[in-house]
């Protein structure tokens, strides 16, 4: 595909 | 009304040469009649097999092929040139959009952190609350990324418009009625420029005297089968003359007078073929190659390869479209939740900060 995927910057990171 | 029966009574002899003869005249009409009918067959053979005359027939001819026609037909109706066109316009308003959430956010946390650092450095270790530089460094690598993201987002769209801009004219040309599309192809059929030109104009000739060949064939050979041959009174008068019959003398010499004129004019009839069909292989020889090496037809050729490219590249944009629209779309709601978190945060800094100078003051 043309446009970078998004798949890893759904996972929200969790606040320590 | 009195009819002789016995009018047809002949001697034997006579009944014997009578039925050889007419042997003799069925063998020579089958012979040129086949003759004729060989000629034909051959001539038919010959110019089928040049593609004649239908090559020179769609000479007029400027037919769109129908694959080309049904790739028009899909580009129609998936909205055609006008709905991509927008879809390139809003790429930019979309990046746009998205650049500025992930800005505000990264300010945010920026201007947050200058006070915590100038609070710092005024109060020293008074000031003793984690420093927002280090809480916000994850936050900082996840606002990196979404700029890594952006930066490739905007080559994407380079690479879209690019190969729009290479086939936008032929995707118009697509779209357009068949009439007008067939107008801009050139000459659908490259023998077209030579519709008028000396060689069409010479096969054309030979054509239509190997027509003429063909009809006078037909004339000659109703002629052949109605030629009268009857020997019966020949036949009787030798008998009656010299005792016997020498039937094979009396008939060739007959039938020589009564078929000479035609056997001639079919020996005529089948060398004016022969020449003729030498004729037009010369001249379609030249006329194939001349198709062949018309600029038209590589023109041609190439305008039709780049109709069938433009609908695959069509397709493939109107993908890359819908790809792009989806991920700038998916990418605002990211840079939303980002932005919450992001002024969550601060504001909650901005409370401790508060409450910290607070106390300082006080004590």
């Amino acid at each position: 595909s043309l446009y970078p995927s998004l798949e890893d910057l759904k996972v929200d990171k969790v606040m320590r | 009304k009195f009819t002789d029966l016995f009018e047809k009574m002949v001697p034997m002899q006579v009944q014997q040469s009578l039925s050889i003869a007419s042997s003799r005249k069925a063998d020579l009409v089958n012979r040129l009649v086949g003759k004729l009918r060989e000629a034909t067959n051959l001539c038919n053979g010959v110019l089928a097999s040049l593609n004649l005359p239908a090559a020179l027939e769609d000479l007029s001819g400027d037919s769109v092929p129908q694959s080309i026609l049904e790739k028009s037909r899909a580009v129609v109706q998936q909205g055609g040139l006008h709905s991509i066109e927008q879809l390139i316009k809003d790429l930019p308003e979309l990046l746009q959009r998205n650049r500025e959430i992930l800005d505000e956010s990264l300010k945010m946390l920026d201007d947050e952190e200058t006070t915590d650092n100038e609070l710092r450095a005024k109060f020293s270790q008074r000031w003793n609350r984690t420093p927002s530089g280090d809480l916000y460094k994850p936050l900082r690598a996840e606002g990196s990324n979404f700029r890594n993201v952006l930066d490739k987002a905007v080559q994407a769209d380079q690479v879209v418009r690019e190969r729009y801009n290479t086939h936008c004219e032929m995707i118009a040309l697509l779209c357009k009625p068949e009439s007008e599309l067939c107008a801009a192809i050139p000459s659908a059929n490259p023998a077209n420029t030579l519709q008028g030109s000396e060689v069409v104009n010479v096969l054309k000739a030979q054509l239509q005297q190997l027509d003429e060949v063909k009809r006078n064939r037909e004339v000659l050979e109703e002629e052949i089968k109605a030629v009268t041959f009857d020997m019966t009174t020949k036949f009787l008068t030798a008998l009656a003359q010299d005792g016997a019959i020498n039937e094979e003398a009396l008939s060739t010499t007959e039938l020589d007078t009564r078929y000479g004129a035609h056997t001639q004019r079919v020996k005529q009839n089948l060398c004016a073929q022969d020449d003729l069909l030498a004729q037009v292989q010369t001249s379609h020889q030249e006329f194939a190659t001349l198709k062949q090496s018309n600029a038209e037809a590589n023109n041609r050729e190439e305008v039709l390869k780049k109709l069938a490219s433009a609908h695959d590249s069509y397709v493939e944009i109107s993908s890359n479209l819908k790809e792009g629209t989806k991920f700038y779309n998916d990418l605002t709601e990211i840079l939303l939740r980002f932005q919450n978190k992001c002024s969550d945060i601060v504001f909650a800094r901005k409370t401790e900060r508060d409450e910290l100078l607070k106390e300082l003051q006080q004590s």
